[in-house]
């Protein structure tokens, strides 16, 4: 039980250090088992500094950095036993567009590495920029959702239904 | 094994048979406030075998059929399938027979859920460790809802350490 | 005590249904009391129903009617005694863009009505592109925030600082 | 009473003294991601005496100070004054024979804060209640911080009656 958890705990932070660099640009985050000396008894802290600010506790970063810190760790315990399917809703939404462009080349990386298919839902139209194909769910009739297809160079018809 | 496509039926907002095919790569799924786009990512949960009503925003699994609108009557029956590939036959003994396997699930309003993998009934039981020996299921780290983010965010850090039990 | 919270409830609600319907451009809202026959007891429950849909507890509601209906009960609050100055920081994340028009168009209102000053931050484009003036928060220099004046007319250079 | 400006120096990233003038109608604010719209929303409540350090995130009081970053040293002071038209003469007593009113928040590392009004000395309890009587303050509903949404959409109803009675 125990050293299974430490054993978890060691390849999960391993993974959250680079997955933060890479969502990032830069900077290093590491996490922490605090509060007891029994790990699971612990508690989980995430130490984060993006690049050229202080070391700080997640509490402490900007709305935008949180997300992007919390996306690095959720995908580091995916990675550890990668699914064939990633399905993500709306994990965008507080992202400016530096940062979504990377979190964009982090799902291909990964895609790429393993295999796994990524459905993501998305607002932002940078993240639909950067899909492979994109569904569109209307509500012409209301209360009654349709799947329809949507052409990717007809981004900018979007406007009008995201 | 891969996921090809989904299947929903009277599943909440989509009353009417509908299919998202599963492509390799990145797809998007764009939409309006409230056009459907959370409730296709719960089908994907459910259909693998989500038990809490309340992970699926309901109060009670019923809640998961199509609760009708001012112009459409509610429905008794909904109906989630997803196909999977098992070209590689990594599928769990019982099941590997098969290139490909269809998995359905199917609840009747206050008659509870039935599974078939392939048309044959199975347990709810069976459908989870099918997904699970699949590296997927409905409590894989790679189903990001829409609340997620914030509930890590604000998490306690003993609540967060129940991430890594997750992954060990 | 009892009475106070009584009428300010009353007023309360009259005030955000209204504002549901402008900010949901239809549908109908309310608020009610629940779980103690004591008001000083009570909980607040938020029933809505936005355009064509079921009347439905708020926590049944998508993500982005959820945020629309938690405005219309904080500008419902603001408007029994509204302020000089109102901030609202990224409220309109998770809303589409014509539910970000229509929450523009109350802000109009309430700025004209009351003379009300507002201060919004925002990553929407469409947000950006309704307001009389934009400043923007800058890091030129790593961890040193500075403010400068942003060109409206400029919004397309926003995409390399927002 | 109504706000001209707000300056802030030693604030937060606010490292050099900056000003953000308070015109009619919509301002908006956009940037990057940690870039600083969410300390300046901060400043504007710290200044009209809000004192929980973890309303402005921080552990304590001395956290909105600036904590220095690879090139710069921290600071020791930190200070946001408001510039207030009050020609329409409408603040109250000991503060009404002033066409305009500055009021500024100072404070020293580990010495706490320091508040005046147009240079006079005044007590945090005298700045809370100037602006409570101009319908505004630290706790005022038109305030809204980034997590507030998210707050008020998960609070248990009880918790949420409580924002009624704020505005009893
Ligand atoms: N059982 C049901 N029957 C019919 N409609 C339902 C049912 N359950 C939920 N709905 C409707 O589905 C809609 C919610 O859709 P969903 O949460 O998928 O929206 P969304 O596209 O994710 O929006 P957002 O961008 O705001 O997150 C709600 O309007 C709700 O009324
Ligand atoms: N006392 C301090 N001294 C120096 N820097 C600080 C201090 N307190 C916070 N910061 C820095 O300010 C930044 C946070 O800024 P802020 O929260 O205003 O960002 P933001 O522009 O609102 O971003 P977002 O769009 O992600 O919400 C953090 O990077 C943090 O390191
Ligand atoms: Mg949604
Ligand atoms: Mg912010």
């Amino acid at each position: 039980g125990r050293e299974r958890l430490l054993a978890s705990f060691g390849k999960v932070n391993a993974s959250f250090e680079e997955l933060f660099v890479r969502l990032f640009g830069g900077g290093r985050a590491y996490l922490e088992l605090i509060e007891s000396d029994d790990p699971l008894e612990a508690g989980l802290q995430i130490m984060a500094s993006p690049p050229g600010k202080k070391l700080q506790a997640l509490s402490l970063l900007s709305g935008g950095e949180q997300a992007l810190t919390a996306l690095a760790l959720i995908f580091a315990v995916f990675l550890t036993n990668p699914s064939p399917i990633c399905v993500l809703d709306e994990v965008d939404a507080p992202l400016d567009d530096s940062n979504v462009d990377r979190f964009c080349l982090l799902l291909e990386h990964i895609a790429k590495e393993t295999g796994t298919r990524f459905l993501v839902v998305t607002h932002h139209r940078m993240t639909m920029a950067r899909m492979d194909r994109l569904f569109g769910v209307t509500m012409a009739e209301r209360g009654i959702s349709q799947l329809v297809s949507v052409d990717l160079t007809g981004v900018e018809r979007l406007r009008a239904i995201a | 094994m891969q996921f090809r496509k989904i299947r929903l039926t009277g599943f909440k907002s989509f009353v009417d048979p509908t299919e998202l095919i599963i492509e390799p790569g990145l797809t998007g799924i764009v939409g309006p406030n409230g056009c459907g786009k959370s409730n296709l990512v719960e089908a994907i949960r459910w259909v693998m075998g989500e038990t809490s009503a309340k992970q699926m925003r309901g109060g009670e699994m019923n809640d998961v059929i199509f609760g009708g609108t001012s112009n459409k009557p509610a429905r008794n029956i909904a109906e989630v399938g997803v196909l999977m590939d098992n070209s590689a036959r990594r599928a769990p003994v019982g099941f590997n027979e098969h290139l490909e396997l269809e998995i359905t699930r199917r609840i009747e309003r206050d008659k509870g859920s039935a599974y078939r993998v392939n048309g044959k009934e199975v347990r709810a039981r069976d459908v989870q460790l099918l997904f699970a020996d699949a590296s997927t299921g409905a409590r894989s780290p790679g189903l990001v809802s829409q609340g997620r983010i914030g509930s890590i965010i604000n998490a306690k850090p003993s609540d967060r350490r129940m991430l890594l039990e997750e992954a060990a």
